[in-house]
């Protein structure tokens, strides 16, 4: 039968639930073997984040389409705490074979690391299932509301430009992503590139002022040891 | 990935964009 819309969207849930379905909500053995191979163990950051950032998840999604709708968050939550584990699995196992090295305690105690690698997660399953919904505010009024990116940066405050700085390697790591959601992600980058990320409080200023300053600075001669 | 422009340089990954090369 001919692709509709409609069918492309309900193909695009069902490989999602197929893939996340038997998912762990937690860190796998794999996961917990890279966390215990780490100089600082950030199993408690990574945890501790996950239930924090779940909240106010929760919270803005009910606030944004409806007290009644909570539980539908809470499972978005969930599916995309489950890519999370698994995006993050898959990204250690190509590092660990590309640099040869089973150490990655900088890494993993990086909360912009994991503040926008989850997020990208959670973006990925929002848009799965979609992200506008029209709230009815009285018998006859209607409203839409827009939970598609960039809700998702302002719910877990987190700057574009370290949004930016996972998306290449999620879609690298996650090979079952739809050409769809290869496309949204695309989409989500030049916006930061074109417009987010030069907003008044990006980082990127700050970044360009260092980067500016060392090209300025005569050569430093080169340390004796490393 | 056919029509994804990829940024990273070869031999790149995640672990240089967070500083812990």
């Amino acid at each position: 039968p001919p692709q509709t819309p409609v069918r492309t969207a309900m193909n695009t849930i069902q490989q999602l639930q197929m893939i996340l379905n038997t998912a762990d909500d937690k860190p796998s053995s794999t996961l917990e073997a890279y966390f215990n191979n780490c100089t600082v163990n950030p199993t408690n950051g990574i945890t501790n984040r996950v239930e924090y950032l779940g909240q106010k998840f929760q919270e803005n999604f009910a606030q944004a389409v409806g007290e009644g709708w909570a539980e539908i968050g809470s499972q978005r939550y969930k599916l995309g705490v489950r890519l999370y584990y698994r995006v993050m699995e898959s990204m250690l196992k190509s590092e660990e074979e590309r640099l040869s090295v089973h150490n990655f305690s900088k890494l993993l105690n990086d909360a912009t690391f994991h503040g926008s690698l989850l997020a990208c997660a959670v973006e990925v399953v929002m848009t799965t299932y979609g992200t506008t919904w029209n709230i009815t505010l009285t018998s006859d009024i209607q409203t839409e509301t827009d939970l598609s990116f960039p809700w998702i940066l302002r719910v877990f405050d987190i700057k574009a430009y370290e949004f930016y700085k996972v998306i290449e390697s999620f879609i690298k790591a996650e090979p079952t992503l739809s050409r769809e959601m290869i496309k949204h992600m695309e989409r989500c980058e030049h916006r930061i590139m074109e417009c987010i990320a030069w907003q008044m409080d990006s980082p990127l200023f700050d970044i360009l002022k260092q980067q500016k300053e060392q090209e300025d600075q005569p050569d430093q001669p080169e340390p004796t040891s490393t | 990935f056919q029509d994804y422009h990829f940024g990273l340089d070869e031999g790149e990954g995640i672990s240089e964009l967070f500083d812990c090369d």
